[in-house]
């Protein structure tokens, strides 16, 4: 999967790429102050393509706000939201929403799905259907978070630790191994980082072809850029 | 400019008239569309970024269509469904450091002739000693009449011209001819079809280029030159031979991440010449920053052949590492300066100057940009100057340029490129000698109004200061004029009385010339200065100075950052009709088009349009 954090008052985004065996669970948002979790689970493709790239994708995210008591599962097939003590489903075949105490839920048919916690968070999983008989790609989603100011300063995961914004300075732009992709010296975290400017997709507006982003691609499975390294961030269970 | 074989470009004329430094540049083209079909006809120029454009004008068939200068937010109201529907186009774009380039197209009829005419006027500035008068001329192909006139008249007197173009090669040298007399210049160059051939088996032009004029006037001492025209009167000072006034200043280098590698690099080669160029009569310190704030003495070092030697070394030895913390630094020269005052370390009669040198926004310690310029004008207590140079574009210019003027000094922008090293000691070079202080020229309450700035921190060497204004008394024979200052050993004091110009005796043949150029100048130097004053200031000051410089710029149709020109073209054959709007651009949008063009280009797809969303965004999707 790529990670994006776009930064509009820098007209600029960072990027990266993490991958892992298939199966590995990430975190990705934790807030022990507010009780926030957020894990995904990867899969890779039905066989290798080829061009010898196995991809992999996030498939499955469980996200629990234990202050609240609300726990969802989400992955390729359906929604699974747990409050007030029952479980719901719903699936990405239906249009649907649902309004709750602590926990608002809009499902857009096979498309999307926004998720507002009370007073913490707002975020979208997107499902990207892909032909089921795709020879080697399987349906994935992706993640995608709105509004995250509430969360407190002690927020970490992969995409946690950058919602308070992130310091970095870049330098020496110079030729790359592709011409309009330009390699760069980054500062960022006291450590001085080999990045690529490159392009990644938002898949928010347009879900087949989604709209390129430029950013500064730290490679290396965002070695540098993000806290420790990539295993530091494998947990054992989706909650 | 044309693609086409069918189109003749008759004429490329480019006439210059510069009256005592207000300069007047009248660019027209003629063409003739040769084919037997309408087709589209472009004409583009580029006139220098602190020119104002004050008229343009296409004559096709017969009929004139005239550019209108309108206010901005008037104009875009007009113009608004156009605008939205992304009819309108703007005339107006950056052009590398010093230009903008005007280009407009319009539909001409088969065997028609069109006529472009761009006037623009600008105020030319004494820098390093010299004004200079910059035409950029790019015909696509050769051109049958090809002009260029330039005609200064300078009542002081002209103490020499200079003229040289990029494109001049040894068989279009002899082509520039250069007529100087006592009081004025004729310069011109127009050269054939022939002559501008490139090869003798090709059709292209030598003709691109740069076409640049340096001249200086004879200096007047004691009060300087003041010149009264038509009711309207301008004072240029800068005495010869006046000697520096030492100066104290404190270099604030970034040395942060962003800097490293070649900006890091030329920073240093700049500062080991500045740093062997200063005076001996001058103290000096040295302070770099990053996250951490490092000096490379706690006080300021008189720069004595062994203290420089050693500044030498630590120059060096400067390197790139963490953030960007400019209010801590800023702040520790401001400290510096003020202790050293206070202990008497530093000359009485001297002037203190901080050289901030960065290249991003402030993210370490106070990154609060309004708060930085709050801590800076409180610590200084205005008694001081920063000049600031923003190197490259992921500085926010005009948060400099603020800081800068709310401290008697200016902010010049640096850009990214090899030449990098020179820009940086080019800068030092105009502000590295003071000779006057707190420079005030004052004139008799009764007989003048609507006064520009009459009151300077500094005059620098190369320099010079223009006051105008408006007389009260049209018939008035002389007036007093008092110039104070504070000079190296002791204050200056010049006072003189001044005449109207007599105009017919000194250039009995053309008169007609000097009609309204003093007005003009007097308006150009007016709305520079409350354009300035509209960006630093309490809100109500701000708000006049924009209401103030609107009116004029409306008054006298100058294009300014508050005005757009509206030109309507002559309808299609479909029956549409496009306006076009001309804008002025401001620093700060030249700026934001270079860091947009640096990103975009280096990074996307040539189709690509990128969208930024209001509010930061993480995410994490396949690829």
């Amino acid at each position: 999967p790529h990670f994006m954090i776009e930064l509009p008052e820098k007209e600029d985004a960072l990027c990266f790429n993490i991958n892992d065996r298939p199966g590995t669970i990430f975190s990705l948002v934790t807030d022990p102050q507010s009780g926030i979790l957020v894990n995904g689970q990867i899969i890779g493709d039905k066989k290798i393509p080829p061009d010898g790239k196995m991809n992999t994708y996030f498939w499955r995210f469980g996200i629990v706000h234990q202050t609240l008591g609300v726990r969802l599962e989400v992955n390729t097939r359906d929604i699974s939201v747990f409050q007030d003590s029952k479980w719901v489903k719903l699936l990405w075949s239906d249009s649907a929403s649902l309004k709750g105490l602590n926990v608002d839920l809009l499902v857009t048919k096979e498309r999307s799905l926004m998720v507002t916690l009370k007073d913490s968070v707002k975020f979208v999983v997107l499902l990207h259907k892909v032909w089921e008989k795709h020879p080697y790609h399987r349906d994935y989603l992706g993640f995608y978070t709105l509004d995250s100011h509430l969360l407190s300063p002690a927020v970490h995961g992969l995409l946690g630790q950058f919602y308070h914004g992130i310091e970095y300075e870049v330098s020496e732009l110079r030729p790359g191994e592709v011409p309009e992709k330009p390699d760069a010296t980054m500062f960022v975290k006291g450590q001085q980082l080999n990045v690529t400017r490159g392009w990644q997709r938002d898949f928010r507006r347009d879900m087949k072809n989604g709209e390129n982003v430029p950013c500064w691609f730290v490679h290396n499975n965002g070695t540098g850029l993000i806290d420790g390294d990539a295993t530091d961030y494998v947990v054992s269970g989706l909650f | 400019s044309t693609n086409e074989a069918t189109v003749e470009v008759h004429s490329v004329t480019v006439d210059c008239t510069v009256t005592s430094r207000f300069a007047r540049t009248v660019m027209t083209s003629v063409a003739l569309n040769k084919a037997n079909t309408s087709q589209e006809i472009f004409f583009e120029v580029e006139l220098p970024k602190t020119a104002f454009i004050t008229n343009f004008s296409m004559e096709i068939e017969g009929r004139v269509y005239v550019g209108d200068v309108k206010e901005k937010e008037k104009a875009k109201k007009q113009y608004e469904k156009a605008v939205s529907s992304g009819r309108t186009a703007g005339l107006v774009k950056a052009s590398g450091r010093k230009m903008e380039k005007f280009s407009v197209s319009v539909n001409i009829a088969a065997k028609s002739n069109v006529t472009f005419i761009l006037t623009h006027e600008e105020l030319l500035q004494r820098k390093l000693g010299h004004y200079e008068i910059l035409t950029r001329v790019k015909p696509k192909t050769r051109v049958q009449k090809f002009q260029i006139v330039v005609n200064i008249y300078e009542p002081q007197g002209i103490l020499f011209v200079d003229a040289h173009a990029t494109f001049l090669s040894n068989d279009l040298l002899p082509l520039v001819e250069k007529t100087v007399t006592d009081k004025k210049a004729h310069v011109s160059f127009s050269p054939t079809m022939e002559q501008q051939r490139k090869c003798p088996d090709c059709d292209g032009t030598l003709i691109d280029g740069d076409f640049i004029i340096k001249y200086d006037v004879n200096r007047a001492k004691s009060f300087g030159d003041i010149q009264i025209v038509n009711g309207y009167f301008v004072h240029f000072f800068a005495p010869p031979d006046l000697r520096r006034v030492p100066k104290n200043v404190v270099f604030v280098i970034d040395i942060s991440g962003s800097m490293y590698g070649t900006k890091m690099t030329q920073t240093r080669e700049a500062m080991l010449q500045i740093v062997k160029d200063l005076h001996e009569d001058d103290h000096f310190a040295l302070i770099k920053f990053g996250s951490a704030i490092y000096t490379w003495r706690d006080s300021l070092s008189k720069a004595t052949q062994e203290n420089i030697t050693e500044a030498i070394n630590y120059v060096k030895d400067i390197d790139s590492e963490g953030m960007t913390n400019i209010n801590d630094a800023v702040l520790r020269g401001v400290a510096m300066l003020i202790k050293d005052r206070k202990e008497k370390k530093l000359p009485e009669r001297s002037v203190d100057i901080i050289i901030l040198l960065t290249d991003g926004m402030p993210n370490v310690g106070e990154s609060n940009t309004a708060k930085i310029q709050e801590n800076v004008l409180s610590a200084t207590g205005g008694k001081m100057s920063l000049f600031s140079l923003g190197f490259g574009n992921d500085v926010d210019y005009s948060f400099l340029d603020v800081l800068s003027k709310q401290n008697k000094g200016i902010a010049r922008r640096i850009y990214e490129a090899s030449d990098a090293t020179l820009q940086l000691q080019g800068f030092y070079d105009e502000v590295a000698s003071p000779l006057l202080l707190e420079v005030d020229l004052r004139y008799p309450d009764n007989a003048v109004e609507m006064l520009t700035t009459n009151h300077f921190s500094q005059l620098f060497n190369g320099s010079e200061i223009v006051v105008a204004g408006r007389l009260t008394d049209n018939d008035l024979d002389n007036f007093m004029v008092d110039v104070m200052g504070q000079g190296l050993e002791e204050d200056y004091k010049a006072q003189g009385q001044a005449s109207p110009v007599k105009w017919t005796d000194i250039y009995p043949d053309e008169e007609y010339i000097f009609g309204d150029f003093t007005e003009r100048l007097w308006a150009y130097l007016t709305i520079q200065q409350l354009l300035e004053k509209s960006k630093s200031g309490p809100a109500d000051e701000k708000e006049n100075a924009t209401a103030k410089a609107l009116d004029m710029a409306l008054k006298y149709s100058f294009v300014t950052p508050l005005t757009s020109m509206v030109v309507t073209k002559p309808e299609t054959e479909d029956g549409t009709d496009s306006p076009l709007i001309a804008d002025k651009l401001t620093e700060e949008q030249r700026q934001q088009a270079e860091r947009r063009g640096y990103h975009y280009m280096s990074a996307s797809p040539p189709m690509y349009t990128p969208t930024y969303h209001s509010s930061p965004t993480y995410f994490v999707d396949g690829d």
